[in-house]
C-alpha cells in the first residue's frame, strides 16, 4: 500500500561530475543590505516589449532587474516593505507585469501582487490574501491557488487575475488536514494535486472545487514537498523532496524520490530514488524542478541537480567564493538556472 | 513498476472519480 519498490539508479562517483555541465551566463548583485531570501523570472513589458527580467527578493524589498546590450543587469523597479518580511517570490505563469510575494516571518501571513502603474511610472503592490497561510502556488491560465487555516477549518481558495488587474475567486473543498504543498498535474488539465501534514496526497478538480481523493503515501518520509506531478498512462507520477530524510543510507543520500499512484485505487510504489553521489554528504534544504530537471540546495552549501530521466546527479556546484548557496529555482521565462546567495549574489547559468 | 501492485488502472481516473465525489 505504501513505497515498496524503489529502484536505484547508478550513483556516479563524484569525481565524474562537475559544475562544467553548467554554463555562467551572467551574474547579479543585490547591494540592499538585508538578507536575499529568493529569486524568479518574469515577463515584463518595457517600453512597449515584453522581456524576461529577473526579480529578486531581499527581506524588506522586491526588485525587478532587466538585462541591457552590454550584459549587465539594471535594478528597474523597486517595492518595500515596512512590517512584515518577505519570505518568497510566488512566480505566476502566464502572467505579464505582475510579480506575487508571500510575506511573514515564520508562516506566510500576506500575499501581495506586485505591479505598476499603467504608465509604468511608479511601484504598486496590492494585498491579496492575509491569515495563516500554509501553502501557495501560482497556476497556469493566470491563477493563484493557497491554503489558510483557522481554528475549526481550512479554506482554499484559487483566484484568477482577470485582464484589467481585477480577480476573480473560487473556493476548492478543504480535507481535513492541513495542506503543506501544491502542484498542478501536466496531463491533466484541471486537476490539482496537494500534499497534507498527515502524509497524504489529494486531488482536486478545478473546474468544480470538488476534493477527489485522499491518498496515504506511507509514513517512511514526513512533510514531503511535492515538486512536480504528471499523469499518464492512468497513473499518477510524482516528484517528492524530502527534507527530513536520514543523511546517509546504503545507497546514498536519497534527496528527491519519484511515485507512482494509481488515482482510482489509492495505491502507490517508489519508482526512483534520486540520491546524492557517492562521497557527497548532505540533504535538501531546498529545490526547485522543472521538465526533467531538478535541482536541490543542499545542508553542505552545494547545488546538486540531476536528470529526471537519466535518474542521476549530473551536475555539482559547490559554494562560489566561500558563500554557501541559498536558493535555486529553475527561470520560467528561458532554460536559465538561477542561484542565489544570502549577500544577494544571483549567478545565471 | 507492475500493474499489479497499483489494482487496476483507468485512463480516464478524473473523469471517473470527478462523476464519483460529491459536488
Amino acid at each position: 500500500h505504501s513505497i515498496e519498490q524503489t529502484e536505484l539508479a547508478d550513483v556516479p562517483a563524484c569525481d565524474s561530475l562537475n559544475p562544467g555541465n553548467l554554463q555562467l551566463v551572467s551574474k547579479l548583485k543585490n547591494h540592499s543590505g538585508s538578507c536575499s531570501v529568493d529569486v524568479s523570472a518574469v515577463w515584463w513589458e518595457i517600453a512597449g516589449v515584453k522581456e524576461p527580467c529577473i526579480v529578486t527578493a531581499c527581506e524588506y524589498a522586491v526588485s525587478l532587474w532587466k538585462l541591457l546590450d552590454t550584459g549587465q543587469w539594471e535594478k528597474r523597479y523597486s517595492w518595500h516593505f515596512a512590517e512584515v518580511p518577505v519570505l518568497q517570490i510566488v512566480p505566476v505563469p502566464d502572467v505579464c507585469n505582475l510579480v506575487c510575494v508571500a510575506l511573514g516571518n515564520l508562516e506566510i501571513r500576506e500575499i501581495r501582487a506586485l505591479l505598476c502603474s499603467s504608465d509604468g511610472g511608479c511601484e504598486k503592490q496590492v494585498l491579496l490574501r492575509t491569515g495563516n497561510i500554509h501553502a501557495v502556488l501560482g497556476l497556469t491560465q493566470r491563477r493563484l491557488v493557497s491554503s489558510s487555516r483557522t481554528l475549526c477549518d481550512q479554506q482554499v481558495e484559487v483566484m484568477t487575475f482577470a485582464e484589467g488587474g481585477s480577480e476573480e475567486k473560487q473556493f476548492l473543498m478543504p480535507p481535513e488536514e492541513t495542506v503543506l504543498t501544491f502542484a498542478e498535474v501536466q496531463g491533466t488539465q484541471e486537476a490539482l494535486l496537494g500534499t497534507t501534514i498527515m502524509n497524504n496526497i489529494v486531488i482536486w478538480n478545478l473546474k468544480t472545487g470538488q476534493l477527489l481523493k485522499k491518498m496515504h503515501i506511507g509514513d517512511s518520509y514526513q512533510a514531503s514537498v511535492c515538486h512536480k506531478a504528471y499523469s499518464e498512462m492512468g497513473l499518477l507520477f510524482v516528484v517528492l523532496s524530502h527534507p527530513c530524510a536520514k543523511e546517509k543510507e546504503p545507497s546514498g543520500s536519497p534527496v528527491f524520490q519519484l511515485i507512482a499512484i494509481n488515482p482510482k485505487t489509492a495505491l502507490s510504489v517508489g519508482v526512483m530514488l534520486y540520491c546524492l553521489p557517492q562521497g557527497q554528504a548532505g540533504r535538501f534544504l531546498e529545490g526547485d524542478v522543472k521538465d526533467n530537471f531538478a535541482a536541490a540546495v543542499l545542508t553542505s552549501g552545494t547545488i546538486a541537480i540531476w536528470d529526471l530521466l537519466l535518474g542521476h546527479c549530473t551536475a555539482l556546484l559547490p559554494p562560489i567564493s566561500d558563500q554557501n548557496w541559498s536558493f535555486v529555482k529553475w527561470s520560467g521565462t528561458d532554460s536559465h538556472l538561477l542561484a542565489g546567495q544570502k549577500d544577494g549574489n544571483i549567478f545565471v547559468y | 513498476c507492475s500493474q499489479a501492485d497499483l489494482g487496476p488502472i483507468s485512463i480516464n481516473w478524473f473523469e471517473e472519480l470527478s462523476s464519483e465525489a460529491p459536488p
